[in-house]
C-alpha cells in the first residue's frame, strides 16, 4: 500500500517507497524495471597520445569507469486524472523529472530536466538515465541506424574483427538517433528518444542514455574548447523526452510491440506543427 | 521565396559535420542558433499566408472588414521549456495543428497557461475533454525562464488529417469551478 502506481489498461508504472520506479505491467505480464540518474567522472589527459586524452566534444571517456548516483532518494508529487497520470519526480538540486502515462497509451513518457550541472568540485560531469531490468538480453542489444533499420550490438565484441575492449563504458557505446532496445525469449524494452544520444547496455537488462554532459578540458582533436557551455553565467539546462516500452518479445507469436514503437517513432520524432492565433477580437460563435 | 531560400540555405549549413555532431565552436553553435532561428521567424510569414488562405479562403468576403479577419499564427519556439507568449498572455486563442504524417493521428497537447480555468472547443464547437497539470517545479524556479506559465493545459487533438490541420479555440472559462485545479494525490510514507 505504500508503492504509488500511475497507469492505464495498458500500462502501468509502480513506485517504490524511495520514489524510483520499480516495477512495469504491460502485455499481461510485470517486470521488475528501476530507472535512475548517473553521471560519469569525466577523465582529464595531458592530451599529448591517444590513450591519455581528455573526455570532450569528441570522445566520451569517463574517469576509471566512475559513476555517481544523482540520489538515492526521491522526492515525489502525483497527479492523476482522466486525461494523464503523472509523478514529478526531483532526484537533486540539478535533476529532476515527469514521468507520465496518458489514457490511451501503451507507453510511458519520461521528461528529464538535467542542469545545470555544478563544476564547483572542478569535475567534469556526464549525466545519464538507466533503466534496470530483469530481462536476460545476455550482452545483445540493438540501436537504430538513424532512424531506420536496427542494429544488433552485443557488449565487448566486434562482428568483424577481434577486439579486446580497453574502455569498458565508452568501448560499448553507440550512437542512438531514434530507439535502443533488448530482449530475452520473453520480454522487450525499448526505448525512444527525442534527439540523437550516446547510448549502451552495460549490464544484461540495463540500458543506458547519455542526457546532458559538461567537460572542462579540451580533448584535443581539433574544437580547441572545452565543452563547457553558459548561458547567463551559468551551464546549460536540458529537456527532453524518453518513451519506453515493454511488452512480449519479438520471439513470441503476439502482437509486434516492435510495429507499435515504429508508429510512435514516427509520431514522437515528427509531432504536428503548432501555430497560435490571439482570438481577443473573436468570440467562439464567430470563430466558428 | 526569399524567406524559404533562406531557410534552404540554413538547413544546408546544418549537414556540416561540426554541426550534426555539435563538434563546433560555441561562437559558431550560437551563430547555427540565430540563423535558424531567423529562418524560422521568416518562414513564419509564409505559414500564415497559406494558413489564411486556406482557413477563409472564400469566407473572408462574408465576414467584416476582410483585412481585421486576417490572422496571426505564431510559432511559439519555447514551448519545449512550457512557455508561449499567445496562450500566456491572451484569454482567447485558437490552436492550429498541421500533422505532417502520412497518416491520420491522435495526438496529446499540451498549452502553457497561467491559469486552469479553461475550455477547448473543436471545429464544429464541441467541447474537447481536457486536463489540467502544474508546471514542474523544477522548471519554474529556473530564473531565466521568463514565463507566466504555471500550468499545462492537456487535451487529445483526434483525427488530425495526413499532410492536413485542424483548428481548436481555447478559451478562459472564469465559471470554471475549483474542482479543475490539478491536486495532488496524499504522500504515501
Amino acid at each position: 500500500s505504500s508503492y504509488t502506481s500511475i497507469g492505464n489498461k495498458q500500462i502501468k508504472l509502480t513506485f517504490d517507497t524511495n520514489g524510483f520506479l520499480s516495477q512495469v505491467t504491460a502485455d499481461e505480464m510485470t517486470r521488475m524495471i528501476s530507472q535512475e540518474f548517473l553521471y560519469y567522472e569525466a577523465a582529464v589527459g595531458d592530451n599529448r597520445e591517444f590513450l591519455n586524452r581528455s573526455s570532450g566534444a569528441y570522445i566520451f571517456r569517463p574517469y576509471k569507469n566512475k559513476y555517481h548516483f544523482a540520489a538515492d532518494q526521491v522526492d515525489i508529487v502525483v497527479y492523476k486524472g482522466d486525461l494523464v497520470q503523472e509523478v514529478h519526480q526531483q532526484f537533486n538540486e540539478w535533476i529532476s523529472q515527469v514521468v507520465r502515462v496518458y489514457s490511451d497509451s501503451n507507453h510511458a513518457e519520461f521528461e528529464w530536466l538535467v542542469g545545470p550541472i555544478p563544476i564547483d568540485d572542478k569535475m567534469g560531469k556526464e549525466v545519464i538515465t538507466r533503466f534496470n531490468s530483469d530481462i536476460e538480453s545476455n550482452g545483445i542489444f540493438y540501436t537504430d541506424s538513424n532512424g531506420r533499420e536496427m542494429l544488433k550490438r552485443q557488449r565487448d565484441h566486434r562482428d568483424s574483427w577481434y577486439v579486446r575492449i580497453h574502455e569498458a563504458v565508452s568501448g560499448n557505446y553507440y550512437p542512438v538517433t531514434a530507439k535502443i532496445a533488448l530482449e530475452d525469449k520473453l520480454a522487450r524494452m525499448a526505448i525512444l528518444t527525442d534527439r540523437a544520444q550516446g547510448g549502451s547496455s552495460l549490464k544484461d537488462g540495463a540500458l543506458e542514455l547519455m542526457v546532458h554532459r559538461r567537460l572542462l578540458h579540451d580533448d584535443a582533436f581539433g574544437v580547441d574548447e572545452s565543452l563547457n557551455e553558459t548561458e547567463y553565467g551559468a551551464g546549460l539546462i536540458a529537456r527532453g523526452k524518453h518513451h519506453l516500452f515493454v511488452g512480449q518479445s519479438h520471439l513470441r507469436p503476439s502482437i509486434s510491440l516492435q510495429a507499435l514503437e515504429r508508429v510512435a517513432q514516427l509520431e514522437t520524432l515528427l509531432p504536428s506543427w503548432r501555430f497560435f492565433s490571439n482570438m481577443s477580437a473573436f468570440s467562439s460563435t464567430q470563430w466558428l | 521565396e526569399a524567406h524559404l531560400g533562406f531557410m534552404r540555405e540554413t538547413m544546408g549549413i546544418m549537414q556540416h559535420h561540426d554541426a550534426v555532431t555539435g563538434t563546433e565552436k560555441q561562437k559558431v553553435a550560437l551563430d547555427y542558433a540565430k540563423r535558424l532561428s531567423v529562418a524560422i521567424r521568416a518562414c513564419g510569414a509564409n505559414m500564415r499566408n497559406i494558413l489564411n488562405t486556406l482557413s477563409l479562403g472564400s469566407k473572408q468576403n462574408e465576414l467584416d472588414g476582410s483585412k481585421n479577419n486576417v490572422l496571426e499564427f505564431k510559432t511559439c519556439t519555447l514551448l519545449n521549456i512550457s512557455s508561449c507568449s499567445v496562450s500566456e498572455t491572451n484569454e482567447r486563442f485558437a490552436l492550429t495543428l498541421y500533422n505532417p504524417l502520412a497518416h491520420s493521428t491522435n495526438e496529446y497537447v499540451r498549452i502553457p497557461v497561467p491559469d486552469y480555468k479553461y475550455i477547448v472547443l473543436d471545429h464544429a464547437g464541441k467541447r474537447v475533454p481536457t486536463q489540467v497539470v502544474p508546471v514542474p517545479k523544477a522548471l519554474i524556479q529556473i530564473k531565466h525562464r521568463k514565463s507566466s506559465a504555471a500550468f499545462e493545459l492537456v487535451f487529445q487533438a483526434t483525427q488530425l488529417p495526413p499532410v492536413g490541420y485542424k483548428t481548436y479555440y481555447i478559451e478562459k472559462n472564469s465559471n470554471a469551478t475549483r474542482s479543475l485545479a490539478p491536486t495532488a494525490m496524499p504522500k504515501k510514507s
